[in-house]
């Protein structure tokens, strides 16, 4: 996956950190101190359809061969998550217990096109 | 997303910067509490005792409440629970435990621990008795306990904190009764490091399989 530089038009992972403590979380959010919601963003045009996004599956590869044979047949693409891992929170509950959870796919590690 | 756009995050691109910020902030806190089923932000938390949260991370089992034990398949919790007082007389004494109906509402019970000190007095074999009381305070269960020495003491209560979960504001009631002559069986205070806690760990409830016909 690439990580969006300055604007770059193209399909790419967008950095962004959300700071508890900016918005006022840090009393109940015990760890961590904020949350990288990165998200996908930017262009998929037809040559990058399926690259590297979810070229390995069956659906990507099938898409492939219509547009191969038919542009007018090509669906659009579209940038999305490729690698995500969870988001590991240590928190104070309404009865002030303390919780741990793992949140799976809540942080986005690599964007690409399908 | 902006109305109409063809990718879910081509909306954010096409706004003004500080807007987007403002989103993207939105939808983090937005996107949190829906994971940790919470229809708000819980209001200021009392956090417990430096000492005594300590002592409780001590107890547990290795590992618990801490980072980097890896994704499971299903969303697993954690909760430490340190008791409420209640009711009490001489040698006997009540506590409660709360539970976040956010979490008992969609999880089941894998094992739940309750943690007790006993600070014995004197010497030899002593007898405590631990009950668990249901929702109109009957006895559930009744556990008779030999103590030998000043120490902690692990109860399972994993069976009575699962059927708790079903009720709308799950509480587990704990009654201990000791020998006249040790006064309370609590320490005097909240913040004692030997104050009673219950560490329960909970697992989303599997989907419910849609069979097609």
């Amino acid at each position: 996956g690439v990580d969006c530089g300055a604007g770059s038009p193209t399909c790419c992972r967008q950095e962004f950190f959300v700071d508890f403590k900016e918005i006022g979380w840090e009393d109940w959010i015990i760890q961590p101190e904020g949350y990288h919601m990165n998200y996908c963003s930017g262009l998929c045009p037809l040559h990058m359809a399926g690259v590297p996004g979810l070229a390995a599956s069956f659906h990507t590869a099938v898409l492939n061969r219509i547009k191969a044979a038919s542009a007018a047949a090509a669906v659009d693409s579209c940038c999305v998550p490729t690698q995500r891992r969870p988001l590991s929170l240590l928190y104070y509950d309404r009865d002030s217990n303390i919780v741990k959870t793992d949140i799976p796919d809540m942080i986005v590690d690599s964007c690409g096109c399908t | 997303a902006a109305q109409g756009s063809w990718c879910p995050a081509c909306g954010v691109a096409a706004l003004a910067p500080g807007t987007q910020r403002d989103a993207l902030l939105a939808l983090a806190k937005q996107s949190i509490l829906a994971k940790l089923r919470l229809p708000a932000r819980p209001s200021a938390p009392q956090p417990p005792s430096r000492g005594v949260l300590l002592s409780a991370l001590r107890r547990m089992l290795p590992g618990m409440l801490r980072d980097g034990r890896g994704p499971a398949r299903l969303q697993e919790y954690e909760t430490l629970s340190f008791a409420e007082s209640g009711s009490s007389t001489s040698n006997s004494a009540r506590l409660h435990f709360h539970f976040s109906q956010e979490v008992a509402g969609s999880t089941e019970i894998l094992q739940a621990t309750l943690y007790l000190f006993w600070a014995v007095p004197g010497r030899g074999a002593q007898p405590v008795t631990v009950r668990l009381l249901g929702p109109n305070t009957t006895v559930a269960s009744e556990t008779r306990l030999e103590v030998h020495r000043p120490g902690w003491s692990t109860l399972d209560v994993g069976a009575a904190v699962r059927s708790l979960f079903t009720q709308e504001t799950p509480r587990l009631t704990v009654e201990l009764e000791v020998p006249e002559d040790w006064g309370s069986p609590l320490p005097s205070n909240h913040s004692d490091s030997h104050w009673p806690f219950v560490v329960a760990q909970a697992q989303a409830r599997r989907p419910r399989r849609v069979h097609r016909r």
